[in-house]
């Protein structure tokens, strides 16, 4: 009879070779090694099939699985690149990848364009802008007038809408993002730099047995 | 005339776009 390897390691759905992701992403294989140890940890937290569902990032991000928020929720939609309602390894990665430090401005600035054109329209619309507006007054518990809320939406439109036609298109963003580069500080997440320090167990073990 | 708040700064500033949470143990 043949020996049989007693153990096989067992990936997650979607699962893609480390050198693979590094190839295509910021990240180096290690630290590709590294954020497998966290996506494992989040997409076994509620269903347990190796997979993201809407619930684990929810819970992941603000320690509740039911918190609804309007902008974890385009997070989620631009993560699930397949768009199949969750989100899988190589999803994860490409997509942290764009928040990795050494990731090219223009990469975040497109990112963070598709994330505020909340209907896929390829502007950000005025209305867009509002929900937006309103969506973080909710969340903060900050309380504007109605009016004052009209006026920076319509101040913000006048400022990046440079011909005036009611809408942003990608152009006048990239020209408004360069002007102020602060807009993209959450499209950076520094800890990405230091993720093999952040789950070192993974790489010392190198592969994880179920 | 007081400068106002630019909305995408504001958006920039929710706690649904900080994605740092996820890397908390």
């Amino acid at each position: 009879m043949g020996c049989w390897l007693s153990k096989q390691v067992k990936h997650t759905p979607g699962y893609e070779e480390p050198a693979v992701l590094a190839a295509e992403t910021a990240f180096t294989v290690s630290e590709v090694e590294a954020l497998y140890e966290l996506f494992r940890k989040i997409s076994y937290s509620i269903f347990k099939d190796g997979l993201i569902h809407k619930e684990e990032f929810q819970l992941a991000l603000f320690k509740n699985s039911k918190k609804n928020n309007l902008f974890a929720d385009r997070i989620f939609d631009l993560f699930d690149l397949k768009r199949n309602g969750v989100i899988d390894f190589g999803e994860f990665v490409r997509s942290l990848s764009v928040f990795h430090p050494n990731t090219a401005q223009d990469e975040k600035i497109a990112f963070a364009f598709r994330l505020y054109d909340l209907r896929s329209t390829g502007f950000i619309e005025r209305e867009e802008l509002k929900e937006m507006v309103l969506a973080l007054l909710n969340e903060s518990e900050l309380c504007l007038s109605d009016d004052l809320v009209e006026t920076i939406v319509d101040q913000t439109c006048k400022l990046v809408d440079s011909n005036s036609d009611g809408k942003i298109d990608p152009i006048e963003w990239k020209e408004f993002v360069r002007k102020n580069p602060s807009l993209l500080k959450n499209m950076t997440l520094p800890y990405l730099k230091d993720i093999t320090m952040a789950f070192p167990s993974f790489v010392m073990s190198s592969e994880v047995d179920d | 005339r007081p400068a106002l708040m630019n909305a995408f700064e504001l958006i920039s500033t929710s706690q649904g776009l900080n994605l740092g949470t996820l890397f908390e143990k």
